[in-house]
């Protein structure tokens, strides 16, 4: 009994109250953050949250100290092929993935503590031209990759030293997938969206990699990319943004949508609908829960609350320079933003 | 949603498709 709201919502004079600036850290080595995220890392039998930053050439993980201040815990050097993304692996402990590349992503990585050899290693875990790749529960990672011919989309375990022997190949669709979801709660279920604009469902159990259903999400909304999925009553709730979407006079400037689907029919209901700002153009997202979060081309970051449809804050660019990057934390309700600079913000939501 | 909109909705969907999808 929810309907898409289709004239957008949007709060004049948004500000930054919404957000509470909690601590920044600045690696004076880095000169151009690539990404940020936060891992669970265990040391001396301490358990804490930590945070890691990306530039092209190399990883850093930061444990936090007294008083809202974060130490520098090790840097990883990654000379040979430019860092572009953390993959965040949900439920793992001193584990960190990432994907590098140039233009696309060409090799992932495991960046790791050896208690064995006492010191802190990295292992390759895939090559290949890699489109798309998520970190799944249970220490596994899942990635579509392309060659001439055909697209492969992948399922491997990771162990602590790296790739396992144990892997699944799941059939993938005729077009690219370019991005994927879990279905929250649903172990055995994965989400996809693909280059034509359709969300993919697989059965992802150890014994098939079965292709369910392909649904279209619409032609209004190019290269949707999905963030989140949850399995309700029947029906299958996507969390989808919209990078490339146009304007228009009815939906104004669309950032992210809610979809609900039914997976028997592949028929689809718009369920809540989120615009950016007046003015404001161009967006690369992050979703977590009800939350999204997302940069602008302005250099401002724009943060929605998808359950009212609703832009809740606004981080405007600032002397110190522009956001290029917005994360959610993996736990608590807490946002890193980093600016081009290298400077990392840790914000409470 | 309703079921006008959105078809016939099985709570079983996932197992449903897991049947009839190709091995």
């Amino acid at each position: 009994d929810v309907a898409e709201q289709l004239t957008p919502v949007l709060l004049d004079g948004l500000t930054e109250e919404n957000l509470q600036l909690v601590s920044n850290l600045k690696d004076s080595s880095s000169s151009c953050a690539v990404d940020v995220s936060t891992v669970w890392w265990e040391a001396a039998g301490c358990r804490e949250l930590c945070v890691v930053t990306a530039c092209e050439s190399s990883v850093s993980l930061w444990k936090p100290l007294a008083s809202d201040h974060w130490g520098k815990v090790y840097t990883w050097q990654l000379t040979e092929i430019p860092v572009i993304q953390i993959v965040p692996l949900p439920d793992t402990c001193n584990l960190v993935c990432i994907a590098l590349g140039d233009l696309e992503i060409g090799e992932i990585r495991l960046l790791l503590y050896s208690s064995e050899n006492n010191s802190f290693q990295q292992s390759l875990v895939k090559t290949g031209n890699i489109k798309a790749v998520l970190g799944l529960k249970d220490r596994r990672l899942v990635s579509s990759s392309r060659t001439v011919q055909e697209q492969q989309v992948e399922i491997v375990s990771l162990s602590v030293t790296g790739r396992s022997r144990d892997g699944q190949t799941l059939m993938p669709p005729e077009e690219t997938v370019l991005a994927f979801a879990e279905v929250e709660g649903m172990r055995d279920a994965l989400v996809g969206t693909t280059a034509v604009n359709s969300i993919v469902v697989w059965s992802v159990n150890l014994k098939t990699g079965q292709l369910l259903k392909k649904m279209h999400v619409g032609y209004s909304y190019p290269a949707s990319i999905c963030h989140r999925v949850y399995s309700d009553s029947g029906l299958l709730f996507v969390v989808l943004s919209h990078p490339h979407a146009k304007e228009s006079e009815s939906c104004g400037n669309p950032a992210f949508r809610v979809i609900a689907f039914n997976p028997k029919t592949a028929r689809s209901m718009g369920v809540m609908f989120s615009s950016l700002p007046p003015g404001h153009t161009g967006r690369q997202g992050d979703v977590k829960d009800a939350s999204a979060v997302a940069v602008l081309t302005s250099g401002a970051i724009a943060v929605w609350d998808l359950l009212l449809g609703q832009c809740t804050a606004l981080l405007l660019p600032d002397p110190a320079g522009s956001w290029a990057l917005a994360r959610w934390a993996i736990t608590g309700a807490c946002l890193l933003a980093g600016r081009w600079d290298g400077t990392v913000c840790l914000y409470r939501y | 949603c309703s079921e006008s909109d959105l078809g016939p909705i099985s709570l079983n969907w996932f197992e449903e498709l897991s049947a009839e999808a190709p091995p």
